[in-house]
């Protein structure tokens, strides 16, 4: 319950009408996009029941290793309703016409994949808002100082998953190691998008923001 | 820490 009240709201791309359609603009929209919501995440994490009482350093940790997971998720559940199309914001969907445009459509097609192995389970809010804390919570950073207590907010976590599927699935006692067996997908789309990223960020052409490279430099 | 600095104060800040 109190993930669910956590979860933000969407936010909008408002992609510059001014200028006309290019790899650069999509790109550019798409970054300042992350930005934003990156600020958003960081503020949700904070409404996750245990992870304010880690320490800061370890919170950091987390969040400079789940941060594109996070995004990624966000992404997914937005675009269930659709039909090979990502709704990056309620306002900027990609087809695969665009996604070619901007140079996206290896990694896009990789986020579809994901998408369509949740819409194939009907993915609840209910199981996304957690899944999307276990991917924090879980996100295997080297750095982290106090482990039995990341332990503990995963165990939390976890359980909470459980307690969802026993009360609204009992049909499928499989059910939460599913969702749990999605997150290697999940990983593995998030690393490349954090590769593409960074080659982006090397060719200098496309405006960052300052969170955003902050975030892709703990990656790189 | 120095090099994630935005990262840090936006974790610090109450809201």
């Amino acid at each position: 319950s109190l993930l669910l009240v956590a979860e933000p709201e969407g936010i909008f791309a408002m992609p510059d009408p001014t200028v006309p359609e290019s790899d650069i603009k999509a790109l550019t929209t798409l970054c300042d996009l992350a930005d934003r919501e990156l600020v958003v995440n960081i503020g949700w994490a904070k409404h996750i029941p245990g992870f304010p009482s880690l320490s800061l350093a370890d919170q950091m940790s987390l969040l400079q290793s789940g941060w594109m997971e996070i995004l990624i998720l966000r992404v997914v559940f937005r675009s269930l309703a659709l039909e090979d199309k990502l709704v990056y914001a309620e306002d900027y969907i990609m087809d695969e016409e665009q996604s070619k445009l901007a140079g996206l459509l290896d990694l896009n097609n990789a986020i579809l994949q994901l998408a369509k192995k949740y819409k194939t389970m009907g993915l609840e809010k209910e199981e996304f808002v957690v899944l999307k804390a276990i991917a924090l919570a879980n996100s295997d950073s080297m750095q982290i100082e106090d482990s039995e207590a990341v332990q503990r907010l995963q165990d939390v976590l976890h359980g909470a998953l459980h307690d969802h599927e026993a009360t609204h699935h009992p049909e499928d006692p499989r059910r939460a190691g599913k969702l749990i067996m999605t997150l290697p997908l999940l990983r593995q789309t998030a690393a490349r998008a954090v590769q593409h990223f960074c080659s982006i960020k090397q060719d200098g052409r496309v405006p960052m923001h300052k969170l955003f490279l902050e975030l892709l430099e703990a990656k790189a | 820490k120095e090099k994630h600095k935005i990262l840090h104060r936006l974790l610090q800040n109450s809201t």
